[in-house]
């Protein structure tokens, strides 16, 4: 099964 | 003080038609070399990211960076007042509880005036770094409107795959299956039309269909799309301006 990722964890907060 | 003017009002409600489906609350953020603004859709999955700079005004004052928090359905609204035509000057103090939005037609000698109220926006701005991409493609966006709109009809999953010599988009529902295979080619003539693609690796990645479709609606601010594809990073779509781009970074599904 396919699990969509959630974009935050790519990126850090400024 | 902020006093930024649209030569034509249409160029700012294309940019907030081109992303307020999937967003609705955005900061927008004006300093002396342009505005930015940086928003997540509510699933988290889609980041907006907008810079508009100096250049795409015909005239641009801003005197100390100020923060503008906006409720696009609101924008919207106000916009739609607006003639294409009409020049639009965005006004703001620099501590501001609302902004003022004027239109004008200088062969009327026509002039419309409206205030948006503030809100208070409590939204993290993520570091976009530079990311690695394997894979950059260019078509036109209405190619790529046309594949997302017409797979999305199959299935809510949509793949693209891109090796040396083609780009294939492709869905799987439970009404059946299909799938567009593109092939480079360069347009002399009408640039815009060609299709181009840069790969060092091919990837094959899958995503929501209804993330796609958000992001073609950004179709309205270009001719042609960007696309940049890795199996380790959030695929980018970007639309360009004159001067700034509208960028969607979309995360993928991976195979558990």
């Amino acid at each position: 099964p396919l699990r969509q990722q959630s974009i935050a964890s790519f990126f850090s907060k400024k | 003080m902020l006093e930024a003017k649209f030569e034509e009002a249409s160029l700012f409600k294309r940019i907030i038609d081109g992303f307020k489906d999937c967003v609705q609350l955005v900061n927008f953020q004006c300093k002396e070399d342009g505005i930015i603004a940086q928003a997540v859709d509510d699933s988290r999955v889609l980041l907006v990211s907008l810079e508009i700079g100096v250049e795409a005004f015909q005239e641009y004052r801003c005197d100390r960076p100020v923060t503008l928090g906006l409720d696009l359905n609101s924008l919207s609204k106000i916009l739609r007042c607006g003639n294409n035509t009409d020049t639009l000057t965005l006004i703001a103090e620099d501590t501001p509880d609302h902004i003022g939005l004027v239109f004008e037609d200088n062969k009327k000698g026509r002039v419309a005036e409206y205030i948006l109220k503030l809100m208070d926006i409590d939204a993290d701005f993520l570091k976009i770094e530079e990311l690695e991409y394997e894979t950059t493609i260019s078509l036109p966006s209405s190619e790529f409107s046309k594949n997302v709109r017409d797979l999305s009809q199959l299935g809510d999953s949509l793949s693209i795959a891109v090796t040396k010599d083609n780009i294939k988009f492709s869905t799987e529902g439970d009404i059946g299956s299909g799938s567009v295979l593109l092939q480079p080619f360069i347009n002399m003539e009408k640039p815009q039309e060609s299709i181009k693609l840069e790969m060092e690796s091919p990837v094959d990645l899958t995503f929501g269909a209804k993330y796609l479709l958000d992001i073609v609606k950004g179709s309205v601010l270009s001719e042609t799309i960007g696309i940049r594809l890795s199996s380790e990073a959030p695929a980018l779509f970007q639309f360009d301006l004159a001067s700034g781009f509208l960028q969607f970074f979309l995360a993928p599904k991976f195979n558990e």
